[in-house]
């Protein structure tokens, strides 16, 4: 119905732009929507502005910025209406080391009320989690599992 | 409903059986390339039903069953158990239409798991709790406890700019499924 | 003229086979024509096997295992006809930490012959250049470029 | 031809003037999310003549210039310039056609460079060692040199997995480029 919509578009966009600020140290975010007079059928657009920078659509943002902003919205919606779990495969990857600080500090305020799962590379998430499981393929193209701690990463994963 | 243990058994490079025990907080997944984390990730989806071979990363839905590697033979069959925890504020309160196929006493077990296999010959099996039923009876599960709608709550690996290169008709639906 | 796409495409797929098992440490790859005969409008697909694993479409293969099998063939085109200067944007982003390093050993090789200019967050890359160029935008907005040596890499470009 | 000197003023967020010298052996260029890198990858495909406003991340051409921030107006030009430094094996055996703008002397030169500038106004100025020229002499001294075709070797962000995706058609156009 068009009056759930609204008042959930509403809430995400309120929520959106929490994370946002907190995830560039500052600056705006807006969601609009394409055509507000017709509820039932309008899309929904992003409008950003990173600390200091000019009100651009979200196209023109970099790779990492990109990220970022997506991080932002889905952590938004998450928060809103939270799974029982998530998943997050490499979204860390495109971040700059400062960033992905960041975005581990959310995933773990996310946890206290769904199980969070990542898969990642970089060791600073790692040093984010409450447990880590190695996938390895010591038997070439079979897959097994392991529990690991995370100074035994380097040997028993690197390749 | 909490996830606590993910059986593997046959899907995709895991051949043998694994078992992955998932607590409370941040669990990571690490290893090198290829070794089979998004693996374990398609695995959960197609627990939860996902019937769409591309969403998998294959061209059928028959390349969820181990193919093989130089040392040894393909498998006959894919398996898959999701278990949960059964918390009493799971269940929403609006009657759900489970239909006759999910007992009453589903509600207050402890855990219920969900099962999916599929064997070389095409045929395919769906379990609750060991216990036969349909893919319709798991999705009405799902959908009761928050886990049905998976578009903001498993992002794939390189997926994460698709909500900002998306056309704004495509962001919309994120949001309804969120209503 | 089809004689020439012949002679290049063998020799750009003896050498991609070269650059994948360095890069996989063993296995098979192969570049096919989809129509043999018609050399002049034939396309080209790729067979990968990596090491233990079944023969393959490169379709199938992770995302990091993609990332490995494209660079290969990228490399071993640009051996054959060397352009004065490459520049890869955050190839490295899906390599795990041994990939990384097998990668920038490669990059190290190429720049023989080209000048190889490489944007990167991994500090295994990093270590690996002869120079690092520092963007920033103290003032917000704004890029300015400072050379800068890895041990600052933390407090200057940390933002 | 090596690439010497990177100078950019007005192009993207480098609204002041930014010099980078590029030596042989490896350049690795760092920085935080948002603050410039891959604008100097775009700041050199643009320079070497590319017309394409998405392939420079844009909707339009003049999306190229300082667009202004919170602190600063808009820029009222981008200008870019490559250096290169003249080797003498740079040149091919055979006679290249360089029209009459190219003038002989070009070859004995040291250095080369060109430069390409926009106005607000749409008016764009190429130049050759600072003497006007067309976009089209720039094109004949990239193509004669090795650096016309940047189909590999400039991968951009993000983009590594193209030529894994790509179609088996698209592929082959890459196999020529390097005939
Ligand atoms: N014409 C312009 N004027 C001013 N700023 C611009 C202009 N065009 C793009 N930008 C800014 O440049 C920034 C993106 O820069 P760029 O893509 O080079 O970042 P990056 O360093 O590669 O980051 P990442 O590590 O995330 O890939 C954007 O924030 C955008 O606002
Ligand atoms: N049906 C199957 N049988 C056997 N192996 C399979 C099957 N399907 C996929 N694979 C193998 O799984 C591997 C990919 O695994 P996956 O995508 O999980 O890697 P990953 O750990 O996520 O790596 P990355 O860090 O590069 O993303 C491929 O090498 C592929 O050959
Ligand atoms: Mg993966
Ligand atoms: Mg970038």
């Amino acid at each position: 119905s068009r009056r759930r919509f609204q008042a959930t578009f509403e809430k995400i966009n309120e929520k959106f732009q929490e994370y946002f600020r907190r995830m560039f140290r500052g600056g705006q975010a807006d969601l609009t929507l394409t055509e507000p007079d017709d509820l039932l059928d309008t899309g929904v657009d992003i409008d950003v502005q990173p600390p200091g920078k000019q009100l651009q659509n979200v196209s023109l943002l970099s790779g990492g910025e990109k990220a970022m902003t997506a991080t932002s919205l889905i952590f938004a919606i998450f928060t809103l209406k939270p799974s029982p779990f998530a998943i997050l495969d490499e979204v860390d990857a495109p971040l700059d080391e400062a960033n992905v600080g960041r975005y581990s500090h959310m995933v773990r305020e996310l946890s206290e009320t769904s199980q969070m799962i990542l898969i990642t590379h970089n060791r600073r998430t790692m040093e984010g989690c409450d447990r880590l499981y190695g996938v390895t393929m010591q038997d070439a193209g079979v897959s097994k599992v392991v529990s690991v701690k995370l100074d035994e990463i380097d040997d028993r994963l690197a390749s | 409903m909490k996830l606590r243990r993910i059986h593997i058994v046959g899907f995709k490079s895991f051949r043998n059986e694994v078992d992955i025990e998932i607590a409370d907080g941040v669990t990571g997944i690490v290893g090198p390339n290829g070794c089979g984390k998004s693996n374990i990730v398609d695995a959960i989806k197609w627990a939860m039903g996902d019937m769409s071979p591309t969403s998998l990363r294959g061209d059928s839905l028959s390349d969820v069953i181990f193919k093989g590697t130089e040392a040894y033979r393909a498998s006959g069959m894919a398996e898959v158990t999701l278990t949960f925890e059964n918390e009493a504020d799971s269940w929403p309160e609006e009657e759900i239409d489970w239909g006759e196929s999910i007992p009453r006493e589903y509600r207050d077990m402890a855990e219920i798991s969900i099962t999916r296999r599929l064997h070389r010959s095409g045929e395919s099996e769906y379990l609750m709790n060991n216990v036969e039923c349909r893919l319709r009876d798991i999705r009405n599960l799902l959908a009761g406890t928050g886990l049905g709608k998976q578009g903001y709550s498993i992002i794939e690996q390189g997926q994460v700019g698709f909500i900002v290169n998306a056309k704004p008709s495509e962001r919309r639906l994120l949001i309804e499924e969120a209503s």
